[in-house]
């Protein structure tokens, strides 16, 4: 499994 | 000199043995080690586990640990010598400076430090597992010491000794800057690294889970370098 991590930080995932 | 710096071995307890039997059997006395003269006694000694595989000889270390606190270790024997945790972490070769691949045995046991013992709060859980010995790693040196490191698995690597699965991108497992040392930009300089390390990669894992100050450094990269934000992959 794997998933964008500015896309993440974008969307406050992180 | 400091024990890094020395001639390169196959394993770390060279004299250990000897060290334990002489303390078991009373030969030495009163031997006290360090500035605040801890007592070098069979019961202040013990072995610390430095990697989850290998031949037992060279899986742990002698270590030296606090009478008042037995979770902190204070000093390691290596090559017939007690030596302090910063000793240990220290260099006198000028090369050894900026990001160095980590070759031998005593660099290991350098990431080992880093990783589990010596930013290790009272209490605290460990934030990674052992790693295996002939884990990917680099160093980061300055001024004279080893400051972080991070570890990484490449495209192709086996992602266990049994199953044959294989490592799809290359990967960063975990990455550490000292405390000390932190707030100044060598995160995001670990980081950096590793990214133009596998430049010629489409995409780049980054171990799950990310910790809050790995989050803020990528926050950092990747607001500067659009180029990163297609190709950075959080993994499992």
């Amino acid at each position: 499994a794997r998933r964008n991590i500015w896309l993440g930080i974008q969307l406050g995932r992180f | 000199m400091f024990p890094v710096d020395l001639p390169d071995v196959e394993e770390l307890t060279s004299g250990s043995e000897r060290c334990l039997s002489a303390l078991e059997s009373g030969a030495v006395e009163d031997q006290r080690f360090g500035c605040s003269q801890v007592p070098v006694t069979r019961g202040n000694v013990f072995w610390l586990q430095v990697f989850e595989d290998g031949p037992p000889s060279s899986r742990s270390v002698l270590a030296l640990r606090s009478p008042d606190d037995p979770d902190q270790v204070l000093a390691l024997f290596l090559q017939d010598s007690w030596w302090s945790l910063e000793d240990v972490l220290r260099t006198a070769s000028p090369s050894r400076t900026g990001l160095v691949p980590v070759a031998s045995l005593a660099e290991r046991l350098l990431v080992f430090l880093l990783s589990r013992v010596v930013e290790r709060l009272p209490g605290e859980q460990q934030l990674f597992l052992l790693h295996p010995r002939a884990e990917s790693c680099k160093l980061l040196w300055e001024g004279g010491a080893a400051v972080g490191f991070y570890t990484f698995k490449a495209r192709g690597a086996r992602v266990d000794g049994w199953s044959g699965r294989c490592y799809a991108l290359p990967v960063l497992d975990s990455l550490q800057v000292r405390r000390s040392c932190r707030g100044r930009g060598l995160g995001l300089r670990l980081l950096e690294d590793f990214c133009s390390t596998f430049q010629e990669e489409e995409l780049l894992g980054i171990s799950s889970p990310l910790s809050e100050g790995l989050v803020a450094v990528l926050r950092k990269l990747l607001g500067r370098r659009r180029d990163l934000r297609d190709r950075l992959y959080e993994v499992e």
